[in-house]
């Protein structure tokens, strides 16, 4: 469903230079719940944003689906990503002057999907923010605003979903809702699902784990558990 | 070192009202290390910021070290936070335009503590930062960024550290120095802390654990790991 190829993302020059992504070479398979794990700045988000088309490589080139997306302008990419990619941000980016409800429809809104009957109910059934969707962000819990940014990627049930810790700050129970949830959208709906976690019972869910170091692939385990 | 009796923090009236906190007493013995843990939504948050001063109560009271501080201004609240509180957001709160070391330098600046030789580099050392205090926080990753919070909260070892979810977005090894860290400052320095954790193996590192479920206090547990 999308992959890079020889990647590199590098901030600064000489002494300064920083590689966020020091070559990296890597599949995500259609269909298959992949979990990203490694250190803290090793590239995990860097890697999850250039192949969302949400951040641009310095060099190396992106497959999403089956285009190439290496070069495309940001316009051309807004309107690939609309309908084709749910995006759960490690800092949630939720608009502040917007409701709950709305944040989480805005995808929708902005693209060509329409929703089917009981679909946003659904979701919002799912991470429990049922009494909550009149309020705005800074009314809302620190676990709260991270599931209304997890509601907002999965309703419309995109083709793929790329997750940057979407339960760090959630407890047990609502974590495991939502990482049901995701197996489940690609397990019964063939839906794709790239998680970075640092949390290994999160990893567990995943097909496969992919570990970076200092911005490179350094290992790789297949269903972690059956 | 601080507590509070019969504390309410409402928002909204009638139907809409929410109860984040809904009669809590609870005290939090100076030198040790109190968990707070609790489903997403519970009062968690609001129960530290209101301890540490940083929000007003409803109704209740509160004793910060051993003042009522109840009824104090903003500004008599900021002049005793300042020397005598180390508090670590949920959600950082970093200032944008300023680099990772002047973020961890802010406090003893704006404060009347002096730094002893060797405290801010034993704390940069320990959160592991050296290489990245002259980036602002948009250059940072997320669990980089936690660190910088983590950091300014520590350095010039305040009585008491409130900790909101101090480790959400780092991995195991980041996650176990820094809770060592607190551990230590506890034990060996018999400073205050009281930190905020949806995850049992940080709370393990606790001396207590009480327990928070719709504004209320639970349940409590001693000691869970000698
Ligand atoms: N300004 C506000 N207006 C209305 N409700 C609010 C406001 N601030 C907080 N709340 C509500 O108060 C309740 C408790 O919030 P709090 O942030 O203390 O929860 P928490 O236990 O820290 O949760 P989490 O684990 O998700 O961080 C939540 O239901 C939240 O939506
Ligand atoms: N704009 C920037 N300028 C300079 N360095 C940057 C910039 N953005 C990111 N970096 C650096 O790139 C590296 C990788 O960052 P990235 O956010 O991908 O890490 P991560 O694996 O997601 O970490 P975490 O687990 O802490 O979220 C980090 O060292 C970070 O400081
Ligand atoms: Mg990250
Ligand atoms: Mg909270």
């Amino acid at each position: 469903a999308a992959s890079v190829y020889d990647a590199y993302k590098i901030y600064g020059t000489g002494d300064e230079e920083i590689r966020a992504l020091n070559g990296v070479t890597v599949g995500l398979r259609r269909g298959e719940f992949t979990a990203i794990m490694g250190p803290s700045g090793s590239g995990k988000s860097t890697l999850l944003q250039c192949i969302a088309g949400l951040d641009e490589l310095t060099g190396g080139r992106v497959l999403l689906g089956t285009q190439d997306i290496t070069n495309l302008n940001p316009t051309q990419l807004t309107f690939l990503r609309r309908d084709y990619v749910g995006f759960i941000f490690q800092s949630f980016n939720l608009v502040p002057s917007l409701t709950a409800r709305q944040n989480m429809m805005l995808p929708i809104k902005l693209g060509k999907r329409t929703l089917a009957p009981g679909e946003f109910d659904e979701v919002v059934q799912m991470v429990g923010l049922g009494n909550r969707l009149d309020h705005k962000p800074k009314e809302l819990s620190g676990g709260q605003q991270q599931r209304v940014a997890v509601a907002r990627a999965l309703i419309g049930h995109p083709p793929i979903i790329f997750a940057d810790e979407p339960t760090g700050n959630l407890d047990s129970r609502s974590s495991g809702e939502i990482l049901q949830f995701l197996r489940n959208a690609v397990r019964s709906r063939g839906q794709t699902v790239v998680m970075v976690t640092h949390d290994p019972m999160a990893a567990a869910y995943a097909d496969s784990v992919i570990f970076l170091a200092d911005g490179r692939l350094v290992d790789s385990i297949l269903s972690p558990t059956p």
